[in-house]
């Protein structure tokens, strides 16, 4: 298969994040877009951190993805 | 801060611990005094006393493991994920895993021990994650000295158990500054590669011009070798630099990288030794002179020639006239100045002043916070 570009690179990153530490779930989700999901997610994340809460994948959000952590979600169950 | 749902904390002020097994970063004794450390730390400001136990169940019991390491929550390998812990409760509930293939230390390199444990504790005993940058339970790790403790973190370890009953003195960080609040003054502010950096305490907001939203950093997470606190700072765009000034030191970014070979001692730029600290600093690009403000005063340099232009330092009041206070008094002094356009921005507590090199006065005044965007 094709190797990933850095854009994949950062979406499966972003994906991955999100799922750890904003409990988003794998997979389809009934009539939600995945799409939709994750926009929404990334929004959290970003209203979590106070960055400018787009819904995009912008390089400041990625910034504070990239850095290491507690693994504690960020939002409750 | 944040809590738990519903609450989550231990009944009981007597909590139990042990450490099942050590980490070869370190020696044994300086695990165990991390460990001791980042539990005293919680036990400071609450009720709350901790036990050691040598064998059987402990309500806290500390690991260190690597990758899938028995509780269906895997670690990654090195960065990323440092550890984690469990709230408060049965079984798992209190536990707390270090990642094996971090390397830990007693120092601010890679990740310091005390400070994750002190972090990952506050887990175990019903804190959740702060979206305070200079609190201990923020989620993203940064090095810092002294008392761990924010004004936030204690807030929240209060609401679960109350304060420390023998008022032991601590020395708690400043929680982060508002950015919206009316009354918000500012140490410092400049320019770098087109976005704006305006410190504050302990703190700087990074101001993008394709962002609406400041985004709040510890000034010692991006720069572990500042200080904590930036009285003045100035960009010189033709060098590509930014000096940041603390007391009698000056340290230059090119970029976000320190320049080797600093600090150096502010008089070097021909300051007298009873300047003991600048207020403000601002490059005129138009004249590639820099002005800085100390006290009452205010000098002009020249960067090319390295030296203080003749004549210096003269009076702010009569340098800038038509900066005054709401109840009428003369402003003499200076937090911080930038400069575009033909206009000087001069910050007073919480008052902006825009001074125009063409009419010669200040011709408007609005609000410090105007900066970022309140």
């Amino acid at each position: 298969k094709p190797v990933p570009g850095d854009e994949t690179q950062s979406w499966l990153l972003a994906e991955r994040y999100l799922r750890r530490y904003y409990r988003m779930q794998p997979g389809l989700l009934g009539t939600s877009k995945s799409s939709d999901v994750m926009t929404e997610k990334i929004r959290a994340m970003q209203s979590f951190f106070k960055l400018e809460v787009t819904g995009n994948l912008d390089d400041n959000t990625l910034q504070v993805m990239k850095k290491s952590r507690c693994g504690v979600p960020d939002v409750a169950e | 801060y944040n809590l738990f749902p519903r609450k989550l904390k231990w009944q009981n002020t007597l909590v139990t611990f042990r450490i099942t097994n050590y980490t070869p970063d370190l020696k044994k004794e300086d695990v165990d005094k991390a460990i001791h450390n980042a539990l005293m730390t919680w036990s400071a400001v609450t009720p709350l006393k901790f036990k050691r136990l040598h064998e059987g169940i402990a309500d806290i019991m500390i690991s260190f493991g690597r990758l899938e390491h028995g509780d269906h929550n895997p670690f990654d390998g090195p960065e990323g994920l440092l550890a984690h812990a469990y709230p408060p409760g049965e079984g798992l509930g209190g536990d707390t895993h270090f990642d094996e293939d971090e390397t830990w230390t007693k120092d601010s390199h890679a990740y310091n021990l005390f400070l994750v444990a002190a972090h990952e504790f506050g887990h175990a005993l019903g804190m959740g994650h702060s979206n305070d940058p200079g609190s201990l339970m923020y989620p993203v790790y940064s090095y810092s000295h002294g008392f761990p403790l924010s004004e936030d973190d204690i807030k929240g370890i209060q609401e679960l158990y109350g304060p420390n009953p023998d008022h032991e003195k601590v020395k708690p960080k400043p929680e982060a500054p508002d950015k919206c609040d009316p009354e918000l003054s500012i140490d410092a502010v400049t320019e770098l590669r087109g976005e704006k950096l305006i410190f504050k305490d302990r703190y700087f907001w990074r101001v993008h011009p394709q962002f609406t939203e400041p985004e709040l950093t510890l000034i010692q997470s991006t720069w572990p070798q500042l200080p904590k606190k930036v009285n003045a700072a100035y960009e010189n765009p033709e060098k590509d630099i930014v000096i940041i000034f603390s007391g009698i030191r000056m340290w230059a970014l090119n970029g976000y990288t320190l320049v080797p070979g600093y600090p150096k001692y502010i008089h070097r730029l021909g300051f007298p030794k009873s300047v003991r600290k600048i207020d403000a600093a601002v490059h005129i690009y138009d004249t590639g002179k820099t002005l800085f403000f100390t006290d009452e005063d205010y000098w002009s340099y020249n960067e090319q020639t390295g030296t203080m232009d003749p004549g210096y330092p003269k009076s702010i009041m009569d340098g800038f006239p038509g900066m005054q206070e709401r109840d009428g008094d003369e402003v003499d002094e200076v937090d911080a100045a930038t400069y575009k356009n033909g206009y000087l921005y001069l910050y007073h507590e919480n008052l902006q002043y825009e001074y125009s090199y063409n009419k010669r006065k200040v011709v408007r005044i609005t609000r410090t916070n105007d900066l970022l965007n309140c």
